[in-house]
């Protein structure tokens, strides 16, 4: 494993957006990963709609809650078209789902994957190296008043909560630590993105992750 | 689905600036270890800030098959 990765450096992953008052993290973080999915394989970079996952996978609840496991789900089993955030920008509330004709251009995904990786991080990195950034859910209730620095304390594995980003990690200093994207703008944490110490499971980032195929 | 009035909000921030008293008393002598002090989040209690941002539900996902060693791909 390389010391160091982060899909950044490969201009392979979107701008920290921002999901305002609405519960879906779900959607910004299974988007976030279409996303770096089509352009690690050469598509242009560029923002789908979240708010299309968040009117239309009617397995979910909108601003309201859903699951990254339900998003795909549902993407892949109605070969859902993701259309640019342009033709149906985020409005941070539920609304109804807009229909586009077969004909429009959109991002299908091939398939996804979800599996536990808790005790094997180093499995997790390779993932990461092989499909792309991962998509996990995490116990965030400390994140509340996150600043910057390692996350490694006050995060235990409980319940998961919130949905995030991994986009690479860093094992260049003492303690290793996983680079996570949030969707709560990039004024939060260290430009929109925490780090969270790799190796003991913290905040159970290891034990939902799901990666997606485009 | 709380009145948002300014007594509430204060109370809320007196609370966090406790709580970040807390989780930075703990380890202070981890240099790289996280910070915690005021942010976009400071004026809501934690139920509040978990009603409202922590709706992702979890999931029981299937064990990593250790026997299936990943290769590790050539990333350039």
């Amino acid at each position: 494993l390389p010391l160091r990765f982060d899909w950044r450096d490969k201009h392979v992953v979107t701008q920290v957006r921002n999901q305002q008052t609405c519960g879906g993290c779900w959607a910004f973080s299974v988007v976030g990963a279409v996303e770096s999915a089509c352009a690690i394989k050469g598509e242009p970079l560029e923002d789908l709609s979240v708010q299309q996952v968040i009117d239309c996978s009617y397995n979910n609840y909108g601003c309201n809650g859903g699951s990254t496991v339900n998003a795909l789900n549902w993407l892949n089993k109605m070969q859902v078209k993701l259309v640019k955030d342009s033709e149906y920008p985020f409005k941070a509330q539920n609304g109804l789902c807009h229909y586009f004709s077969g004909s429009h251009s959109g991002i299908s995904i091939k398939d996804y994957s979800e599996y536990d990786f808790n005790e094997q991080e180093d499995e997790m990195a390779k993932a990461l190296l092989t499909f792309g950034p991962l998509v996990v859910i995490v116990d965030a209730v400390s994140w509340q008043d996150y600043l910057g620095g390692i996350i490694q304390h006050h995060c235990s594995s409980g319940e998961a909560n919130h949905a995030v980003l991994i986009t690479g990690f860093d094992k260049t200093g003492s303690t290793p630590y996983w680079i996570v994207r949030n969707s709560w703008g990039s004024s939060w944490g260290v430009d929109g993105y925490a780090h969270v110490k790799m190796g003991s499971n913290i905040c159970g980032i290891a034990d939902s992750v799901s990666a997606v195929f485009v | 689905t709380w009145p948002r009035s300014r007594e509430r909000e204060a109370a809320a921030f007196r609370e966090s600036l406790n709580r970040h008293r807390y989780l930075n008393s703990l380890f202070p002598s981890e240099n790289s270890t996280a910070f915690y002090g005021i942010n976009q989040f400071s004026y809501l209690f934690p139920e509040e800030f978990k009603a409202i941002y922590l709706r992702s539900k979890p999931s029981k996902f299937p064990r990593y098959p250790a026997e299936l060693q990943m290769p590790i791909p050539n990333v350039s």
